[in-house]
């Protein structure tokens, strides 16, 4: 069964486009199949992957406000066993072009779920989320099974941390009563920073096996990646962030098969 | 007369909020008087500056949503010169908030405005913005005479210039035609990483004279600074981080009283 996980923190800029990306190319190594779903105006994953980003294409934006089937936006890369639908900025004006549709906060889960969707093939569907708690994350909130939360050491981070718990509870009231935080990964993690480590030893006090043991530590090859349209796993493989992502790919897997 | 700069960037973390609150307190610190607006959900500079986010105090959804005047909404802090109107998660559904509302681009602008606002006092009213190109950062475009924008060395952020360029220029043909850059700050700059030096030589290409000669180095200390709920300045003064900020607010002020 296709599982779908959506990656969301609206604290700006901990690394969940990043984790998308190299958390589908981790489970693509481990010969699971992957549709990644750019779910931000910026579309960085959708350039993080190599694709252009042109506005004669269909986007997510096309399947959430024009009903075309989630296939028909749906484009190969050149990374075995991964797909991406991608994103463009036209995407930045849906909170107010969805406003007078009452099935707003359901659309992407439909698009999911219709037949012409054709999601079987996948074994897991990962949504790379904006940084906020807006219109395009509840979509995404909704349609997943679970949450996968990047969570960076600092201050600010740990911060936002209980209004996403809050309103993953209010979705899972509300519109999803079986989603549930697929883990909480902590990410450009600095081993010699004071304030990293207590960030770290506070997460795990308060949430306990939901934060992954892998840690993903700062690694300036995993910066560098996107730069040249590939997973860090790629570029670099032999980085600390590909050791990182790789156990990380081991780990949810090993959580997901337990279930 | 009272200068109004919207610190804004739709890409996340990039250092808005740490740029906000540190360039207020260099300016204080020159003695000016600065009156720094949260406009972001998640608060950071809210709580960056030590005040509680409560939800029976007033906050700048009362401004924008009842009409309350921004005076009644403004807090002391305990740093000399800067007062600051915080925000809560209330803000988050802004955008639906006030879809129905024609004038809704221009609430912030005319709560400065406004006759009970009493914003003379303030030499400059420095803007935090969310990490989205939504209804609040455009309320602060129209709201300002200028943007600053912080530009993290990293590709990702690179990438996202382009689309918040041409939205300034969109806010400018619309709705607000004096609004110009007031410049471009690198953050987060580690000097020995080649991609950084990239990123930073393509800006000075690209954007010239518009990128501040300042630039900010990544120092943990900044990262540190609101754990403790006070600027980096008042942290540790003779931190790299301190000595940056002071050098951009005294650049800051070198451009804005040249024009
Ligand atoms: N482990 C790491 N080591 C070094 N740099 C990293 C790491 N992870 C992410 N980065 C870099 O940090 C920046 C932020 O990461 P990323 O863009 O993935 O975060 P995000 O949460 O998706 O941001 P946004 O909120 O804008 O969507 C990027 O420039 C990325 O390349
Ligand atoms: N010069 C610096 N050196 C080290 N850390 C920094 C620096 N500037 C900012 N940071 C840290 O990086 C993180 C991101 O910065 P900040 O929260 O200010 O960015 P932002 O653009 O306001 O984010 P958002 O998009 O979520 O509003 C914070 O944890 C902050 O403490
Ligand atoms: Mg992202
Ligand atoms: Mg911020």
């Amino acid at each position: 069964m296709t599982k779908t996980i959506a990656v969301a923190n609206q604290k700006g800029g901990v690394g969940k486009t990043t984790t998308a990306i190299n958390l589908s190319a981790g489970l693509a190594e481990l010969g699971r199949t992957v549709l990644l779903i750019d779910l931000d105006p910026q579309g960085n994953a959708t350039t993080g992957l190599g694709l252009e980003k042109s506005d004669d294409d269909l986007t997510i934006y096309d399947v959430l406000l024009s009903e075309v089937p989630l296939r028909e936006a749906t484009k190969l890369t050149s990374f075995e066993g991964i797909e991406v639908v991608p994103a463009t900025t036209d995407l930045s004006s849906a909170d107010i072009d969805l406003i007078a549709n009452e099935k707003r906060s359901f659309l992407l889960r439909d698009a999911l779920r219709g037949p012409a969707a054709a999601t079987s093939q996948y074994d897991y569907i990962i949504i790379d989320c904006p940084p906020s708690l807006n219109l395009l994350t509840v979509n995404a909130m909704v349609a997943a099974h679970s949450i996968l939360v990047p969570l960076q050491s600092e201050f600010f981070a740990l911060e936002g941390l209980s209004q996403l718990m809050k309103t993953i509870r209010e979705v899972r009231e509300s519109a999803n009563p079986d989603l549930r935080i697929e883990g909480i990964v902590m990410t450009m993690h600095d081993v010699r920073n004071n304030l990293a480590q207590q960030v770290e030893a506070d997460a795990r006090n308060v949430l306990g096996e939901l934060v992954y043991k892998t840690i993903v530590p700062r690694n300036v090859r995993v910066s560098e990646a996107p730069s040249f349209a590939m997973p860090v796993l790629e570029y670099d493989p032999k980085s600390k962030g590909t050791r990182a992502y790789r156990q990380l790919a081991k780990e949810f897997l090993e959580k997901q098969e337990k279930v």
